[in-house]
């Protein structure tokens, strides 16, 4: 695991972080679930819990689709390429690209086109580093750079456990899980 | 688009072709050797300036000259990715370059704690003393 320079953090003391949608987006219940599924992933290994804002204006964490250049200086490149991208703390802005096919629920590794992105996967790491981790080397870990198209990777590696706890401490009612025990999973046998 | 199941996916006639992805084209670099000039590898060097690979960016253009600060670069990023570390655009190196990934930089103001960035651990002492 590894930090971003500085090692930024939400402040000492904070128990919830809040996060909103684009209304702009218009996004359904299924997809809002993916994401709160996604923040449960992350809440359940450390001191840190996450509901939804009813204003995006307020949220800490505010969650867009957006492409091409959208206005923060990191403009989106179309298919496949850059999927996403999030800011350090306490920044809290968290951009996907809207010209991928995103996938919120079901086996991606059995959709019928080659490029289609498995949206949890994706939300995960980068709440990562909404939380203040940067990339990992580790293959297995969330916070591992790339993704393949087709691809479900939603299980916190030890990697990334060791990282968020080094952060903000440990959730007092986590214990652990045999790594050999979680869910990832890839079309082409990558991982 | 957003598709809420992947079952909601629609079934494409046979004639239809994905898009190629952002990155494909990089793969026509495979096997480009260091010393040499190859159309629109400056694309390339600009991919490894966003992730911060090249830390610096020149005054006008980047140049399609293989050159030591693209080698340099091929060579951190390598080892961040647990590549054979070898400096050249190989077959291995390349799949793994235009694979989809996040848009944030593996190196920020020229350090980066991924594997580039951390020393040998067999150099280092397997414990230390400390005096009382």
């Amino acid at each position: 695991y590894s930090f971003f320079d500085g090692k930024p953090r939400w402040p000492e003391g904070t128990e919830e972080l809040t996060y909103a949608f684009d209304p702009d987006n218009g996004l359904d219940d299924t997809v809002k679930g993916v994401f709160s599924n996604a923040f449960k992933r992350w809440a359940e290994v450390t001191t840190i819990s996450f509901s939804e804002a009813s204003s995006y204006a307020v949220a800490d964490i505010r969650i867009g689709f957006y492409s091409g250049d959208h206005g923060d200086g990191e403009p989106f490149d179309g298919v496949l390429g850059t999927l996403a991208h999030a800011f350090s703390p306490t920044n809290g802005m968290f951009h996907l690209d809207q010209e991928e096919d995103w996938v919120a629920t079901g086996d991606v590794t059995q959709a019928s086109v080659s490029n289609a992105v498995d949206l949890e996967s994706v939300a995960v790491h980068e709440i990562g580093h909404l939380l203040g981790l940067g990339h990992s080397s580790v293959e297995e870990a969330i916070m591992y750079p790339t993704i393949s198209a087709k691809t479900r990777k939603v299980e916190l590696a030890d990697d990334d456990i060791e990282g968020i706890q080094v952060l903000y401490g440990s959730n007092p009612n986590y214990t652990g899980t045999p790594s050999t025990s979680r869910e990832n999973d890839s079309s082409d046998g990558v991982r | 688009r957003l598709f809420p199941n992947v079952s909601s996916i629609p079934n494409w006639n046979s004639s239809h072709v994905p898009p190629a992805g952002a990155w494909n084209a990089y793969l026509n670099f495979t096997g480009c050797s260091r010393g040499k000039a190859y159309d629109g590898l400056s694309n390339l060097k600009i991919y490894f300036h966003y992730f911060g690979y090249i830390p610096t960016a020149p005054p006008s253009n980047f140049t399609d000259d293989f050159d030591d600060e693209l080698e340099e670069a091929i060579k951190t990023y390598q080892k961040n990715f647990n590549l054979n570390i070898t400096g050249e655009l190989d077959d291995a190196t390349m799949q793994q370059i235009v694979r989809p990934r996040c848009g944030v930089a593996d190196v920020i103001n020229g350090t980066t704690t991924m594997n580039s960035g951390k020393s040998n651990t067999t150099s280092t002492p397997k414990f230390h003393t400390v005096a009382h």
